[in-house]
């Protein structure tokens, strides 16, 4: 889940 | 953002301008694995190719394109530039032995059988590994420049970091990325041996040798 928060890091 | 993920994005543009510095002031990049850097140039391109679909921040925006200019800049200074000081006799780790088996984990598991996500997977498993042909070289040779000594502590100590930042966000945000955390702490792993070398000698003003 929350996968999409990840993104955020480099 | 926190002073975990902040730290650690600074300590892997340290490592970055330092690999730069080193082969730029001493215009040569003798004891670095050009595999390894080769590597890298692959996890930064097949991880930041959602530059194009999707806008976070100036701050995610501009690391990006400063990750994967120099991640191409360096390979620029190894192949072409210096590219007679590259030490290809010491660099001899099979590149196919790490990317085929992380293509292949990257296809089987992963957050969504899509192209970028399964890219992003691949990214973050070739991350974890992209080290290896770097601390073979060392162990080939035995011995590390101290300028390189201390990109490789940037380098490990920003993914060190990061699992602090995960941490952080598990508790805070109730955010948790199971494929990044596991890979981020199989990476830190890797380096262990070398941090431990790297605080006993070089700490100590010695140049990192490996025990005989």
């Amino acid at each position: 889940a929350c996968r999409k928060k990840a993104k955020d890091e480099l | 953002m926190n002073v975990f993920r902040l730290t650690g994005d600074i300590a892997h543009l340290l490592a970055i301008i330092l690999l730069l510095m080193k082969i730029w002031k001493t215009r040569s990049c003798a004891g670095v694995s050009g595999k390894s850097q080769m590597m890298f140039a692959l996890v930064f391109t097949t991880r930041y190719l959602d530059l194009i679909t999707n806008f976070i921040s100036l701050y995610n925006t501009t690391m990006k394109m400063i990750f994967i200019a120099s991640s191409y800049g360096t390979l620029y200074l190894m192949f072409l530039k210096f590219r007679a000081t590259y030490d290809s006799n010491h660099d001899t780790f099979r590149m196919e032995f790490l990317v085929v088996p992380v293509a292949g984990l990257s296809f089987l598991v992963n957050h969504d059988f899509s192209p970028l996500e399964i890219l992003w997977t691949f990214s973050i498993y070739l991350e974890s590994v992209a080290i290896l042909p770097q601390l073979f070289m060392i162990s080939k040779t035995g011995e590390a420049e101290t300028i390189t000594s201390h990109y490789l502590f940037a380098l490990g100590s920003y993914r060190a970091l990061y699992i602090l930042n995960w941490v952080y966000r598990f508790y805070f945000e109730g955010f948790f990325d199971l494929i990044a955390v596991v890979a981020g702490c199989v990476q830190t792993v890797l380096y262990c041996d070398f941090f431990y070398l790297y605080i006993t000698k070089v700490w100590k003003g010695k140049k990192l040798t490996l025990p005989a």
